[in-house]
C-alpha cells in the first residue's frame, strides 16, 4: 500500500485517438515499428500510358493503413476504447485473443472521368473506395 | 509488408517496372475502379468537343463534393442547370441527381434528318444517339439533352420562341411518326447559351427496349404558332463548332438491393 504522503497521481487520462497523423504516432511503436496510420501509394495514369483515356484525374491516390497496434502504455495511439480492451486481454491470453489490427476506419468515394469504345465521356463514382483515416479495430 | 514493398516499388522505380509487372498493375487498378477492360489507343485527341468539356465540368464539381462533403460542390454555369428538376439555375450545391449518381454519360449524336427551309412546313429536326453501352444494373434517374443557340441575323431579339422536344415512339411509312412529347422551353430570339430539355422518359424508354430508340425531334414556333426551320433560329447541329455540338447526358444510379416488401 502506498505511504500515505504519497500524491494521488493523476489519473491518465484515456483520450481517444486523432484521426490524423500527428507528432506522437512517428514515434515508433517498438524496435523501429511504426504506429498504425494511413500510407499513400499514387499511381499517375499518364505513368500507366492511360493518359489518352483516362480524363480525369491524373492519377490514383491508393492509400492502404500499415502499422503496430501495440499498446504503448502513456502514448497516444489509433484505436477506439474496443481496441484497447481487446489490446489488453490479448497480452493476458495472447493464445485465445488475437490483437487489434491496422483497418481503414473511415473511408471515401473517388471518380473517375473516361471515355468509352465509342468515344463517349463517362463519369463513373465509386463509393468508399478511397481510405480516409486507419485505425486499430 | 505486401504494400510496402508495392509503395516502394512505385515511388522509387516505377518506370523500372517489367511489362508483366505493369500490365498487373494497370489490371490491378482498373479492377479496383470497376473501369472496363484495357484502353484502346484512341485516335489522337482533336480539340475536346462540347460532350467531354461539360462533363469535365461535372467531375470538377462531383469531385469538389466528394473533397469537401455533401452541400459543398459548386456547378460551374456551363453546368449548373443541368438535370432540371433537381437544380435551380443560380450556382447551387450539387443537386441530389448528381450527388447520387454513380455513373454520368455522355452521347453525341451520331444521326440527325432535318426538314428545313426547301420542304413544306412544320419543320422539324431529328437527333438519334448510340446508347448500346449502358451500364447494366444501374437505373436512369435523369437525362437531359443540351443544344446550343447562337445569335442570328435578321432575328428580332424581343420575339419569344417557342422550342419542344419530342420522342419519336413508332415511325409509320409514308404518314408522321408518333410522338410524345419530353420537354418544351420558352426562350426569347435575342438569348444566346446553352439550353438543357429533361428527356428521362425517354432515356428510361430506351434503356427498357434499346430497339425502340428512334431518337427526338425538336420544333421551333413563334408566337403566333408559326413554325421555323431549327437552324434558321441559332440552334447548333453537329455541324457546328466541336464545341458546340448538340449531345444528351444521362444519370445512371446502381440498383440498390431489391428489399423485401413486406409480407
Amino acid at each position: 500500500a502506498a505511504s500515505p504522503n504519497t500524491q494521488r497521481k493523476k489519473k491518465h487520462k484515456n483520450d481517444l485517438p486523432h484521426n490524423r497523423t500527428g507528432l506522437l504516432d512517428h514515434t515508433p511503436v517498438s524496435n523501429g515499428r511504426q504506429a498504425c496510420k494511413k500510407h499513400e501509394l499514387y499511381v499517375s495514369f499518364s505513368d500507366l500510358g492511360w493518359k489518352d483515356w483516362v480524363l480525369a484525374p491524373s492519377g490514383y491516390s491508393a492509400y492502404y493503413c500499415a502499422g503496430e497496434c501495440d499498446y504503448p502504455l502513456g502514448s497516444c495511439m489509433n484505436a477506439t476504447n474496443h481496441a484497447l480492451i481487446q489490446l489488453v486481454v490479448h497480452l493476458i491470453k495472447p493464445d485465445e485473443v488475437p490483437k487489434a489490427c491496422c483497418a481503414p476506419t473511415k473511408l471515401s468515394p473517388i471518380s473517375v472521368l473516361f471515355y468509352d469504345d465509342n468515344n463517349n465521356v463517362i463519369l463513373k463514382k465509386h463509393r468508399n473506395m478511397v481510405v480516409k483515416t486507419c485505425g486499430c479495430q | 509488408c505486401v504494400c510496402g514493398q508495392m509503395e516502394g516499388m512505385v515511388h522509387s522505380s516505377f518506370r523500372r517496372l517489367s511489362g508483366r509487372e505493369k500490365k498487373e498493375m494497370q489490371k490491378e487498378i482498373l479492377s479496383i475502379l470497376g473501369l472496363p477492360g484495357r484502353p484502346r489507343p484512341h485516335p489522337p485527341l482533336r480539340p475536346p468537343s462540347s460532350a467531354p468539356l461539360f462533363m469535365l465540368d461535372l467531375y470538377h464539381a462531383v469531385s469538389a463534393e466528394e473533397d469537401e462533403g455533401p452541400g459543398v460542390g459548386f456547378i460551374p454555369e456551363s453546368v449548373s442547370h443541368a438535370v432540371l428538376p433537381t437544380l435551380s439555375t443560380h450556382t447551387p450545391p450539387l443537386g441530389t441527381v448528381v450527388s447520387e449518381a454513380d455513373t454520368v454519360m455522355s452521347f453525341v449524336n451520331l444521326v440527325e434528318h432535318e426538314r428545313d427551309l426547301l420542304q413544306s412546313r412544320p419543320y422539324w429536326k431529328e437527333f438519334r444517339f448510340d446508347l448500346t453501352p449502358l451500364p447494366q444494373g444501374e437505373t436512369v434517374t435523369a437525362a437531359e439533352f443540351r443544344i446550343y443557340k447562337t445569335l442570328t441575323l435578321g432575328q428580332r431579339a424581343n420575339r419569344t420562341l417557342h422550342i419542344s422536344v419530342y420522342e419519336i415512339q413508332r415511325e409509320k411509312r409514308h404518314r408522321e411518326p408518333e410522338l410524345v412529347l419530353l420537354d418544351m422551353q420558352s426562350v426569347p430570339a435575342g438569348q444566346e447559351g446553352w439550353l438543357a430539355f429533361d428527356v428521362t422518359t425517354a432515356s428510361n424508354h430506351w434503356l427498357l427496349h434499346p430497339r425502340s430508340n428512334l431518337g427526338i425531334r425538336l420544333y421551333v414556333e413563334t408566337e403566333d404558332d408559326r413554325s421555323l426551320s431549327v437552324g434558321w433560329v441559332g440552334l447548333v447541329g453537329r455541324r457546328g463548332p466541336r464545341s458546340k455540338q448538340p449531345f444528351m447526358v444521362t444519370f445512371f444510379r446502381a440498383s440498390q438491393a431489391p428489399c423485401r416488401p413486406p409480407r
